[in-house]
């Protein structure tokens, strides 16, 4: 409506100019015309709430990394020959979902508490994720390096605990329940997935009793020396490891939405874009 | 022969078909935070329905009618209307405003097919 009345007034003020001058407005005719830049954030906000955001984002690419994964499943998504919104997801409960966000973990003076690289407390800041949106997965994906001195066929086990209380030193014990738990072999690559939908929920529902997620990458015994082996999942940054190479390593949290401004299909529509 | 040739091609352009549009995002100044696709591929339809009605207009049997119905007498009413009969989502993959990674897909946001309707 806004625009529409800026339109009307800027050619109610047009006609005005026209009458008092009739040799300008003919040098104006020659000219392409100009947009009013107030017409345009106009337009700008209209097509901004048609994709869901309020203002346009301000951001400096250059500090932002775009994960791969993102990536890949963009490509996947438009790659399919069936037109549909939702997220395919092997695993995951994601079929009604259309937003995909992704978040990494923000680094903290805690961080510093865990000193070896098989057990770390990860941090997401959710609270982004706007209240209107239903959440239908959450995973958690850590990404593996392949070893290949000593042993290589030894079974880690990958388990994630949601922090319910943390710990006082010395005054009380943490409470964590644990979510989901992973077997994996070290001489494999690629990345581990770990289903965390009930502790994203939680915090949604709790936001100030987000205390993070504990992962905690158990060996069975095996030595408890910093080796290699040990370094197989991907929780925390190596000292020699530069912030490019670990940007794409990092673990990331996907959360899955559903903003509810979707139809659902009629049969016949299926039918019809399968055809 | 080249003057049928030419009324050929003429209404061809004027039948109701899917043209181009094409939103390069790069020129609205928004591929700072739109990191896929680098444009909106959105299509629209343009062109008349006229009688006959061809197959791939995929008209209702009313546009048929209502299109007779013109063609006998225009001020009895109007032609069918060229309007999308077919939509496909799209696929976005930008930051937001707090710099998070998201994707999203909307839903009828191109056009794949048009018809009279």
């Amino acid at each position: 409506t806004t625009s529409t009345e800026k339109v009307v007034s800027h050619r109610h003020s047009d006609k005005k100019s026209h009458s008092q001058d009739k040799g300008s407005n003919e040098e104006q005719k020659e000219k392409p015309q100009i947009p009013d830049p107030a017409i345009l954030a106009g337009l700008e906000g209209n097509f901004l709430s048609l994709f869901g955001l309020n203002k346009r984002p301000i951001v400096d690419r250059s500090k932002i990394v775009i994960p791969e994964a993102m990536k890949q499943l963009y490509a996947e998504i438009t790659g399919h020959d069936v037109d549909s919104v939702n997220i395919p997801k092997p695993g995951l409960h994601s079929k009604s979902a259309n937003t995909v966000r992704s978040f990494t973990h923000e680094d903290s003076k805690i961080d510093n508490r865990f000193l070896h690289h098989h057990r770390f407390r990860l941090f997401f800041n959710v609270s982004t994720i706007p209240q209107s949106e239903e959440l239908k997965a959450a995973e958690l994906t850590l990404s593996r390096a392949t070893v290949v001195e000593g042993e290589t066929n030894v079974r880690h086990q990958v388990l994630v605990y949601d922090i319910l209380r943390p710990g006082i030193k010395g005054k009380r014990d943490p409470i964590f329940l644990l979510i989901d738990s992973k077997t994996v072999l070290i001489n494999g690559t690629g990345t581990v997935s770990l289903d965390v939908l009930p502790a994203v929920q939680r915090w949604l529902r709790q936001p100030k009793q987000n205390y993070g997620l504990l992962v905690h990458v158990d060996s069975a015994g095996r030595t408890a020396a910093e080796g290699p082996v040990h370094r197989h999942v991907r929780l925390k940054r190596s000292a020699s490891e530069t912030r490019q190479e670990w940007d794409q390593q990092q673990p990331l949290l996907f959360a899955y939405t559903d903003d509810g401004r979707n139809k659902p299909r009629s049969i016949r529509d299926v039918n019809r874009s399968r055809r | 022969a080249s003057l049928r040739r030419g009324h050929r091609r003429k209404n061809f352009h004027e039948i109701c078909q899917r043209r181009a549009l094409y939103v390069d995002f790069a020129d609205v100044g928004w591929n700072d935070w739109i990191v896929a696709p680098p444009g909106y591929d959105a299509y629209y339809c343009h062109g008349e329905c006229t009688f006959p009605m061809p197959d791939h207009l995929n008209s209702t049997n009313h546009a048929v009618v209502q299109t007779l119905v013109n063609s006998l007498n225009p001020s009895l009413a109007p032609k069918a209307c060229c309007i999308p009969t077919q939509l496909a989502s799209i696929s976005m993959l930008y930051l937001d405003e707090y710099n998070k990674v998201v994707l999203k897909n909307y839903q009828d946001m191109t056009v794949v097919g048009c018809g009279c309707r």
